[in-house]
């Protein structure tokens, strides 16, 4: 474990937390993605399928537990939670995520390090997170106002995978034998899908002006 | 057969 990994794991669940918080103090989930929730609560089910075979460490299954309650709860908040789903606006998060999904699935079957059912279902997770964020980004776009938790949220995210590909060039030069192309690959391009909002998200903070994303 | 390393990363 290095410290950009560690980092990289705790942004990643502060936003997690942030999101939560956000839905559970608020009563709401506007400007939230449902479709982008539903890919992640997919994406740490398909990875996370070995958290009962493989002991790592209690770190890593605690976390894993954490992000698959988190992600699956925030879920059935905006699906079934009477007050929040009222302010879920469903004519604006109209990203078709199904289509997402077959893609990184026929993906993860013909590139992946070995064709089995669990190393698939990881890669598959691997390629589906690179993309998850598109319904949220598109959303902003299209929503235009975005209010501070959301902004946090998505800056979190971004800045998460961002600490991983710090955590991976690390452990390239320390570590003999650590290539894993597929990881790194799939990473650089979530984190690049993120760029054009980190680009945005400083600007807003550095003239302290509202976040405002062009159409 | 050399198991692979366990996926150690979340």
């Amino acid at each position: 474990m290095n410290i950009f990994r560690l980092a990289g794991d705790m942004t990643h669940l502060a936003s997690v937390l942030v999101l939560l918080l956000k839905i559970h103090t608020i009563k709401s989930c506007a400007g939230i993605s449902l479709k982008t929730q539903e890919l992640y609560a997919l994406v740490f089910a398909t990875r996370y399928l070995d958290l009962f075979t493989d002991y790592i460490s209690l770190y890593n299954t605690l976390m894993k537990l954490i992000f698959l309650v988190s992600s699956f709860s925030i879920v059935w908040y905006i699906r079934h939670h009477k007050i929040v789903r009222r302010s879920y606006d469903k004519d604006q998060d109209t990203f078709r995520h199904y289509f997402l999904v077959l893609p990184c699935f026929l993906l993860a079957l013909v590139i992946n390090e070995k064709f089995t059912v669990k190393e698939i279902m990881w890669t598959f997770s691997l390629y589906l997170e690179a993309v998850a964020i598109l319904p949220q980004l598109v959303l902003l776009q299209r929503t235009r106002n975005i209010d501070n938790l959301t902004g946090q949220y998505v800056f979190l995210l971004g800045a998460y995978r961002s600490l991983y590909i710090l955590n991976w060039i690390y452990r390239y030069f320390t570590e003999p034998h650590y290539v894993h192309w597929i990881t790194w690959i799939s990473g650089l391009v979530q984190t690049l899908l993120y760029a054009d909002f980190f680009y945005y998200y400083f600007q807003s903070w550095k003239n302290n002006v509202k976040l405002e994303l062009p159409a | 057969v050399k198991e692979d390393p366990p996926k150690d990363e979340l």
